[in-house]
């Protein structure tokens, strides 16, 4: 392709990306460096204020005999109340990842199965690098941006919840240093979901020659776009190799909580995602 | 196919009214 066909390429992923990803990194970076006016996230901070900003937070896939649980501590219970909660949002991040990946040109004509096994091990990482513009080293912008919460408040949760999120503010205030926008983060995503190294997959090739486009699109990409910034393209490629341990760790601390939380119920799409996964 | 249900519908369904 020449250099007009990459350009398009990568106008048309950037346009799938901002319909949508509901909270992009201009808003998010809007907000968490206070240039929103009165439009002020609410601060989570400690367990007083997690359950004042309850109501902005998305509860409607907790059952009712959830939430009035006597036998539990009143804090454990809001401990995976609010797991839920995170839950009920990553599956609907889900949804909005497929309909993303759905745009990517020639996704939708590979086999069936391939696409349901490059979403299945794709979906998690880009969620993980979605985080990136949402958070800052002392914590993160959840709930569409309507909350702000802390990055200690999450570390004094009681284990293993306090160590689910450390590892991707590591890796986030890492990434941010790259100082992507938004038109790139959408190439980037559009080639981790592309990855023609997948187990399972039964038609390898044509996913090859659709990341191998948007590779290019991408390198060009960063180029126009931060012409300063010597080997951002290889920089990138190498936090993938990162982003694959973090999925890993994350999936086997899932699994531990399935184990030892009597009460917690995955949601049923990711538990499709991460069954058998790592 | 069973075993990734909903992804499927998801990736079927240009609406997505799947009810997550």
């Amino acid at each position: 392709p020449d250099a007009a066909d990459l350009r398009a390429l990568a106008r048309h992923l950037y346009e799938a990306y901002l319909k949508y990803f509901p909270l992009t990194k201009v808003k998010a970076r809007a907000i968490l460096s206070g240039k929103t006016g009165d439009n002020v996230p609410f601060v989570i901070h400690d367990m007083k204020s997690l359950m004042e900003g309850e109501q902005f937070i998305n509860c409607k896939q907790i059952p009712i005999q959830e939430q009035q649980r006597q036998s539990m501590a009143p804090s454990d219970a809001l401990e995976l109340r609010f797991f839920h909660s995170c839950q009920s949002r990553s599956a609907e991040a889900v949804r909005e990842v497929t309909e993303f990946a759905k745009s990517i040109p020639g996704f939708i004509d590979l086999d069936l199965n391939d696409q349901v096994t490059l979403l299945k091990y794709g979906v998690i990482e880009v969620l993980i690098i979605m985080m990136a513009p949402l958070m800052n080293k002392d914590g993160t912008l959840i709930s569409y941006g309507q909350i702000f919460m802390t990055r200690e408040f999450l570390k004094s949760l009681r284990k293993p919840f306090s160590q689910m999120m450390e590892p991707k503010f590591e890796f986030s205030v890492k990434f941010n240093t790259l100082e992507l926008d938004d038109s790139d983060m959408a190439l980037f995503l559009a080639v981790i979901i592309l990855s023609g190294d997948r187990p399972g997959l039964l038609n390898v090739k044509p996913i090859e020659q659709l990341q191998e486009t948007v590779l290019h699109s991408l390198e060009l990409q960063l180029k126009l776009n931060h012409p300063d910034s010597l080997q951002l393209f290889a920089k990138l490629l190498q936090k993938m190799t990162d982003l694959r341990q973090i999925v890993t760790d994350h999936v086997h601390l899932i699994q531990l909580l399935k184990k030892t939380e009597v009460d917690m119920c995955l949601h049923p799409l990711l538990q499709e995602i991460m069954k058998d996964l790592y | 196919k069973e075993k990734h249900k909903i992804l499927h519908q998801l990736l079927q369904n240009s609406t997505s009214p799947v009810d997550l």
